[in-house]
């Protein structure tokens, strides 16, 4: 898995 | 976009306008904590400061304007509007020790060394413990009107939500925001004393008390 960021989140 | 995620933020979004009923119609601040509230202001300026630069939907757009300009509108009720109602006497905790933590873990925890991505660490390990002055107050006056407990429910339930929607998103999509995922379990985790009172009691007809 990759360490994304969910800044499309709230 | 999935459904954990939408009755995550619909729980939010919802959570906000019980808070903001229950002010209007009880023309009183009574029972909600204004560090509570500050905190939550700081955390929504420190996340959505990007909707000037960073385009994600409407959704998201109109989501982070609602919740910074509702948060704002809400500490304006308290301290102007309706401050006789609010008694800082009993809204005790020490937001400055929640804060201080805070800024050290988004400087050691954080996606990349820049401003806003340490920001945007900072609101979400905010986020995760800005209930607490709220909680400490409801433990020291031991009960609180069943509107109050209808919001905290809300506001609980929203990044309880969010968990099952990092699971899904793990499968589906193959991504995990550790930073994220830590601090919505500790958030959670702050909720259950609370959730189990109101299971029990106030979805039973009864009053929010805890046991003395």
């Amino acid at each position: 898995t990759k360490p994304v960021t969910h800044h499309d989140e709230l | 976009m999935n459904l954990f995620r939408l009755f995550g933020d619909l729980s939010h979004l919802a959570s906000i306008l019980i808070l903001l009923h229950k002010i209007q119609t009880t023309r009183s601040c009574r029972g909600i904590s204004f560090k509570t509230q500050a905190l939550y202001v700081t955390v929504f300026v420190a996340r959505y400061l990007d909707l000037f630069y960073d385009w994600v939907s409407l959704y998201n757009f109109s989501m982070k304007v609602f919740f910074i300009s509702s948060s704002i509108y809400i500490l304006y009720l308290m301290k102007v509007r309706f401050r006789p109602t609010h008694d800082p006497s009993i809204d005790t905790f020490r937001a400055e020790y929640l804060v201080g933590p805070c800024v050290v873990l988004a400087l050691i925890f954080n996606y990349k060394f820049t401003f806003p991505e340490v920001l945007w660490s900072f609101s979400i390990f905010l986020e995760s413990v800005a209930i607490l002055p709220q909680l400490f107050m409801l433990q020291r006056t031991g009960e609180a009107e069943t509107i109050t407990t209808h919001y905290l429910a809300a506001l609980g339930a929203y990044r309880a939500l969010y968990i099952p929607n990092w699971i899904y998103r793990y499968f589906s999509e193959g991504v995990v925001d550790p930073i994220a995922v830590i601090a919505g379990l500790v958030q959670t985790a702050l909720y259950v004393d609370f959730f189990y009172v109101y299971f029990t009691k106030v979805l039973q007809g009864q009053k929010f008390e805890l046991p003395a």
